[in-house]
């Protein structure tokens, strides 16, 4: 095919370059539902003050990581209302055995207002995870010396230390539950709320900040993580131990 | 230094085989990601500058290609040794990072900073 990488180049060669590697895991042409709205205006924002229109990273970035991952929920679980209170449950898969990438830092950005037809909520997200400490960040607008791509509508708290005490470095793959929580404000309550039309992705999601550790991985381009790197080279040592 | 698209001035004259076009050096090249067919996994940017190194080694290796003792030798016993053994080839010395905004497989968006994507220099090696 025209611009794809030969089926040849693609063989199932552990010296293969990794940007190869990341072409032959690339979503298929078939992915037509890319991510919209508020995540992606987001990334575009938080790319576009972190690097040229060329590409090329800007010398004074505030990003602070060598990578940024938006992590959106894979299920949801609507839960029934209790009096005012509409409450979502959102589970977020954290691949945590992506050895040559340190976790620096972890946020949640959610909703905290929500200005529907006829329904103004105003909502927190609590996590599951015991003893585990938040901390709102400061808008933009409020005097942070980092530039922050959010809207008003929107907040982000810090979640490192619960990701990094409980969740992280876990065998196998662990799941971040948050709690979505949404109070119908005054005057409000006679009417049914229903979460329909909101996609999970609409009212959070997961950013994990990440710096590599080791020198070789960052010389391999496009590596799709080092969770699948790793599993190639074991897949590959098992077979050769075999 | 090495021969940039940014310092023409460094570049070394060329005075052999009078070749002066053809000696190894740093091309500008542009491709869109449209082009690669990844646009509908890469986000941003739109356009790529890998540039690319094309040109001949020389038989003697000019100072401002930062060419290794082995390339140097490598073309003396081209030149007076061996013919069956090549001339050192032009390749790119220094890169660039880039940062890109893809979609990866399970539809997260990642933002990522990724070392040697654009040649900035050429050798001969």
């Amino acid at each position: 095919k025209p611009g794809w990488p030969s089926t040849a180049l693609l063989a199932d060669d552990p010296t293969l370059p990794s940007i190869l590697d990341l072409a032959k895991e690339a979503p298929g042409k078939e992915m037509k539902q890319w991510p919209q709205g508020y995540p992606l205006r987001y990334m575009l924002k938080l790319y576009h003050r972190s690097a040229d229109p060329h590409g090329h990273p800007r010398e004074n970035r505030t990003i602070g990581a060598k990578m940024v991952r938006l992590v959106k929920p894979s299920a949801n679980t609507v839960r029934p209302p209790r009096g005012s209170w509409h409450v979502q449950t959102l589970d977020f898969p954290l691949a945590s055995n992506q050895v040559a990438y340190e976790l620096i830092r972890a946020t949640v950005v959610y909703r905290h207002q929500l200005h529907l037809v006829n329904y103004h909520l105003s909502c927190h997200v609590e996590t599951w995870v015991p003893k585990c400490r938040t901390k709102h960040l400061p808008s933009s607008k409020s005097g942070s010396s980092k530039p922050s791509p959010m809207s008003k509508a929107w907040t982000e708290i810090d979640i490192t230390h619960c990701i990094q005490q409980k969740l992280w470095n876990r065998k196998g793959r662990s799941v971040l539950r948050l709690r979505f929580m949404c109070q119908q404000q005054k005057g409000n309550e006679t009417r049914e709320f229903r979460w329909h039309g909101m996609t999970s992705l609409d009212v959070a999601f997961l950013l994990l900040y990440f710096n590599d550790t080791d020198d070789r991985v960052q010389g391999k381009l496009l590596a799709r993580g080092q969770e699948e790197l790793t599993d190639r080279e074991s897949s590959f040592l098992m077979r050769s131990v075999r | 230094q090495a021969c940039s698209i940014e310092s023409d001035a460094s570049c070394p004259s060329q005075e052999h085989d009078g070749s002066v076009n053809n000696q190894c050096s740093l091309h500008p090249y542009k491709v869109s990601f449209h082009q690669l067919g990844w646009d509908h996994w890469i986000i941003a940017p739109r356009l790529y500058t890998p540039n690319y190194c094309k040109g001949i080694c020389t038989r003697v290796l000019p100072y401002g290609l930062n060419s290794p003792n082995h390339a140097i030798i490598q073309s003396l016993v081209n030149e007076l040794v061996n013919h069956s053994v090549p001339q050192p080839s032009c390749v790119p010395y220094n890169f660039l990072p880039m940062s890109i905004l893809l979609i990866e497989t399970n539809g997260s968006i990642l933002y990522k900073e990724y070392e040697g994507m654009i040649a900035q220099s050429c050798t001969c090696r």
